[in-house]
Order: C-alpha cells, then sequence, then structure tokens
C-alpha cells in the first residue's frame, strides 16, 4: 500500500495513507 | 457532533487505559473548507488525552502542508469533539462499572 510518513518539527509522526473508498461521502 | 466534513475517527480500538491513542483523520467534504485541500488520504496520529491539545495538532498539519491556515480552526473543532467523545465514552464506562 502507499503509505507515507511526515515527521513534525516538533516530533510529531503523521502517517498518511489512501482513505478507503467505502468511508468516502457521496458527492 | 457538528458535521465540519472533517472526519476524526479511532484508528485502535479504545482499550479504555491508555492515554495516547491512534486517531485518523480524513476529510469527507472538500466543500466544507475554507482552503483548496489537496486530497493527501488519511493521516494517522498519536493523541495524548491528558497532555495535547487539538488546536496544537491542528496546526502540525497546516506547518506540514495537509491544510490551509484558515482551516486550522475547522481541524482543530474536528479532533475536539471526537477526543471530548472519546473521554465521554469512558467516563460512562467507569461509572456504569462502579
Amino acid at each position: 500500500s502507499t503509505t507515507t510518513q511526515v515527521v513534525t518539527s516538533a516530533g510529531r509522526r503523521f502517517i498518511v495513507s489512501p482513505v478507503p473508498e467505502s468511508r468516502l461521502k457521496e458527492q | 457532533a457538528e458535521d465540519t466534513g472533517v472526519r476524526v475517527e479511532l484508528a485502535e480500538e479504545d482499550d479504555g487505559k491508555k492515554t495516547s491513542i491512534a486517531l485518523r483523520l480524513w476529510v469527507e467534504d472538500q466543500k466544507k473548507l475554507k482552503g483548496k485541500y489537496k486530497d493527501s488520504g488519511a493521516i494517522e496520529f498519536t493523541f495524548d488525552l491528558n497532555k495535547e491539545v487539538p488546536e496544537a495538532v491542528a496546526q502540525e498539519m497546516v506547518d506540514s502542508g495537509f491544510f490551509l491556515e484558515s482551516d486550522m480552526k475547522i481541524v482543530g473543532k474536528s479532533i475536539r469533539d471526537r477526543v471530548a467523545l472519546i473521554k465521554w465514552r469512558r467516563e460512562r464506562t467507569i461509572s456504569r462499572g462502579k
């Protein structure tokens, strides 16, 4: 899967991954 | 909680004990955001229920380029609402156990 990590200057880690389509509201 | 267009959910099951929990945030409705949102996906992070402030996490998301400054408030509020719900559920579980 395509997961990326971002670590902020404050040391917090954000893990970013695609949102499952089933979890998206219909537009 | 109010529909802010930003969804925040638990990324793990809440055992009711840990103060640091994993949350997942994503944009459900871009039209509710002020700034143009670059769809980067769901953002997972850990949040300390006792020590941390939702708005500070929102600020870090802005600094990391996930959101624009104009949407910091809405992101902070979304996290705050979810955190309040988690705390409320925990208190209810504790009082029910007594």
